[in-house]
């Protein structure tokens, strides 16, 4: 159990560190043990620097920062445990539109290899997406699907 | 392996059968607020075997039943069918399609079924063991989830951290 | 204490009934008590029934719905005891184009009696604002006012 | 009476000072992720008195001040000064302009004043009584928080409702 808990919290560590500079241009984050002595037993720590930054709580990062510091995360655990295929609900919600761009961007290389279904509300992230979904509420209240050409949200 | 398509019915606001059609690579779930969209979400996860219904955004496990609105009755049971293709055999002794559905009625009787033979939840986490679904909390996001990830404390980073590899 | 507090709980209740159908085009909405007997006590629970919908627990509202839910009850406040200014960030990350419309027109009347200051990275919500202020992240990771039109948002 | 303008020095990311004029109506703050925006919030709360250092996103109240970057030295103190125009009178007994400010040093001494005569943190609050600012949760909401007032329990519920009238 040792062995393989490291050598997978090792591998988590490096994507994780990897694909935040990705996401952030730049600056650094990763994982550490609350307790380096009790490896088994204690919990993890998250930390987070964006580029031009001292490092800081992550609670201090603002809304967005910490979206884009989650999705970093979420990559880094697919990249170690490929799954069949990803749900993605609103996730982009808090982000400006550089940084829509800079997380499709690295989304449209992760589906090469996993399926993606997302859930989205924001013009960008549909750009990069094969198939569009349409739901809608009938007028007697029961949800429907219709529909839908990527020009309707122009 | 990639999910091929989604049937729901009865679940949630989907109270007439509705079926998704999915391909690789990426697919976008658009439309109004209320409309529906997350309730698709919860179902992916309920057919996997969810089994918090907190999680799911309700009270009681017959929340995710039809309820009923002014102009429709409410539905007698929730179903949700989810088709895996499985062409490429990354599931050894499994077919070329493999669907996992699960079925519940407002008297309570619940029903997990794979390729419609009735079995047991283990038998469903078996198929994505050494995958990263559904075990893990990674690879289905609900909305607001996001954010929550970072607000876990070390420990419960921890178990995330253990699901997942 | 008792009658004071009953006489604002009606005020609040019926602004709440009332706003909660301007935003949301019809439905309706109250806030009860836990128990009714014993009214200094308990606690208060919200009910909300978006229009063509049953009546069911807040928890299975959508994202968008309970966004717009939080701001009927934020408005119906504001109307019983208003206040100098009121800050708002980023309650809209979440509703669709037509919510916001809906949003936006309620807040411009509101605003004809309150302040407001307003977060947002929403085009729609600022086409209503009066005056923009720009914030931005210098080299040296320091943060300043940069002077902002609003058709950089084009 | 409205809020007329407000001063930043040396808090959080606003090491140098800094100064937003407003008027009535609607006034939007927008920027990209991370710029400063809801650090403004925070100074509004915290200069009107906010004594729960996690509700301004911190875990220790020196949080507030600037703490360096890689190119400008950490702050010795953290300043706001909110300016209210109270031309309308609608505050009896105050001046045509009321100046609150809050000061907090690295050595955690901290002072509160209105028009720069220091005072205590009642004062302030006395100013604002029969408003609807400061005391209740109404006219501040943070980034996030308005999902977590429908999140409350009946009796939070209660408690933000008795606070607010
Ligand atoms: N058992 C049920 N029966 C009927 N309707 C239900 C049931 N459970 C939930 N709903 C309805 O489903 C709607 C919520 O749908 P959902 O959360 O999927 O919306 P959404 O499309 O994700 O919207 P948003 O963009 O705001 O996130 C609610 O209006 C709710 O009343
Ligand atoms: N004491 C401090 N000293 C220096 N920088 C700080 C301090 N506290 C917070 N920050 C920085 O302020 C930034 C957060 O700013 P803020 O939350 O205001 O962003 P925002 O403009 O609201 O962004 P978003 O659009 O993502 O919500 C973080 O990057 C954080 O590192
Ligand atoms: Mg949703
Ligand atoms: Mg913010």
């Amino acid at each position: 159990m040792t062995e393989q808990f490291k050598a997978n919290f090792i591998k988590l560590q490096e994507n994780f560190t990897r694909i935040f500079s990705i996401l952030f241009e730049g600056g650094r984050a990763y994982l550490e043990f609350t307790d380096p002595t009790g490896v088994l037993e204690g919990g993890i720590e998250l930390v987070a620097q964006p580029p031009g930054k001292r490092l800081r709580h992550i609670s201090l990062l603002s809304g967005g920062e910490k979206s884009m510091v989650a999705i970093a995360l979420l990559f880094s655990f697919l990249e170690i445990n490929p799954s069949p295929f990803c749900v993605i609900d609103e996730v982009d919600a808090a982000l400006d539109d550089h940084n829509i761009y800079r997380y499709i961007s690295y989304l449209k290389k992760v589906a090469e290899h996993n399926q993606f279904i997302t859930i989205t509300h924001r013009r960008t992230t549909l750009e990069v997406c094969d198939n569009l979904y349409g739901v809608s509420m009938s007028k007697d209240g029961v949800s429907q699907l219709v529909s839908v050409r990527l020009t309707d949200y122009a | 392996m990639y999910l091929k398509k989604l049937r729901l019915s009865g679940f949630k606001s989907f109270a007439d059968p509705v079926s998704l059609e999915f391909s690789e690579g990426i697919s976008a779930i658009v439309g109004p607020n209320g409309s529906g969209k997350s309730n698709i979400t919860d179902a992916i996860k309920w057919v996997l075997g969810e089994q918090s219904i907190k999680s799911l955004r309700g009270k009681k496990m017959e929340d995710v039943i039809f309820s009923g609105t002014e102009k429709k009755q409410a539905s007698g049971y929730a179903e949700v069918v989810l088709i895996l293709d499985n062409k490429d055999g990354s599931l050894e002794n499994y077919p070329q399609e493999i669907a996992i559905s699960r079925k519940l009625f407002r008297s309570g009787e619940s029903d997990y079924a794979i390729n419609k033979k009735s079995c047991k939840l283990k038998e469903i986490h078996s198929i994505f063991m050494d995958t990263g679904l559904g075990k893990n909390g990674y690879s289905l996001i609900s909305q607001g989830s996001i954010e929550n990830i970072l607000a876990s404390s070390p420990t419960e980073l921890r178990n995330i951290f253990e699901e997942a590899v």
